[in-house]
């Protein structure tokens, strides 16, 4: 569906449209999942965090265990989304997740140059070179 | 800015690209025509020129609207989510979600239409997949992973363009905004005559 412009929607598709879940709106039952928590349907999260490179490819089934994978994608995802890291579903991470986006990985075999894949302010420091002007 | 794993590029022979589009869609020139705008963007910085030509199988980038599974593994899931994506240097292809409510003119703002999404702006991110770019953490970047429905993206960040120069190099004829070599004209703050600052 490729419209000229907004005036050229049809009516019935505005009214549609209200009806209409995006993909993901079922990540905003999350808000407030905590770790060591089960809920259902955390697997297609998780599942997520896998096609954008968050979590590693699983020989099993994700479950729907809030686990140490899904911590560790979260706060990796905050980091690249310049979201504060607090490694659990909050309102803000939740209202990144289901806004529409690029199908490419954020992170391609395990590497990124995304925030999260940049040595941390310390570590720069620490290599930095100090000048001074005379 | 980021790169794909190994940093691939199109081959210094290879810098004059063609793409075309998937027969089947049938798309108008208009449509054509917003496609043609996003790659001028990049061409606009870089040494690269991209020219549409009719033959799909010939052309180097392959631009194509598509529902659900197609074939290469990465699925589309309806309305919204997954909006586009596009494979690395040199590949080329560039495959969209064909779900989706594609819009190419007016101001998308005021849509009525929540999942309304601006054609060009993905077209502008995708294209730097083609030519090799990753995703950036700069939000105001093109190369940024997400854009909201209803929202118009589609000028080059000084982010993008650091990022695809290190590719291919810069465009002669383009001027960074920002050069030294550009005088700048100061204005006092009191001045607001014409609308503020200007190089």
């Amino acid at each position: 569906r490729i419209f000229p412009n907004i005036s050229s929607i049809p009516p019935w598709l505005i009214q549609k449209n209200d009806t209409v879940l995006g993909a993901w709106d079922a990540f905003k039952g999350f808000g407030g999942c905590r770790f060591g928590e089960r809920t259902q349907g955390l697997s297609k999260l998780k599942s997520y965090f896998n096609h954008f490179g968050y979590i590693p490819n699983s020989p099993y089934n994700f479950t729907d265990d809030f686990d140490d994978d899904l911590e560790s994608a979260l706060r990796t995802y905050q980091k690249n989304f310049n979201l504060n890291v607090t490694g659990t579903l909050d309102e803000p991470t939740i209202q990144s997740l289901i806004r529409p986006r690029c199908g490419n990985a954020d992170i391609v075999n395990g590497t990124t140059t995304m925030n999260s894949g940049k040595p941390t302010t310390t570590a720069l420091n620490s290599t930095r070179f100090h000048t001074v002007g005379h | 800015f980021s790169f794909f794993p190994g940093m691939p590029v199109w081959p210094v022979g290879r810098r004059d690209l063609t793409y075309a589009f998937v027969p089947e869609n049938e798309l108008s020139d208009e449509v054509k025509a917003v496609f043609g705008r996003a790659f001028a963007r990049w061409s606009q910085v870089t040494p690269l020129t991209f020219t549409q030509i009719e033959s799909f199988l010939a052309a180097d980038l392959k631009i194509g609207f598509f529902v659900g599974d197609h074939g290469d593994g990465e699925p589309f899931d309806g309305i919204l989510g997954t909006l586009a994506h596009a494979f690395s240097p040199t590949s080329g292809r560039f495959h969209l979600d064909g779900d989706e409510n594609w819009v190419i003119g007016g101001d998308i703002s005021t849509s009525s239409v929540s999942s309304a999404v601006d054609l060009e702006s993905v077209a502008v991110h995708e294209i730097g997949h083609l030519l090799g770019l990753g995703h950036s953490s700069v939000e105001d970047s093109i190369m940024f992973p997400t854009i909201p429905s209803r929202t118009r993206k589609v000028e080059l960040a000084t982010d993008d363009v650091q990022g695809i120069q290190q590719l291919y190099g810069s465009n002669p004829s383009y001027t960074t905004p920002s050069s030294p070599s550009t005088p700048t004209v100061h204005q006092s703050d009191s001045d607001t005559s014409d609308g503020g600052d200007r190089g």
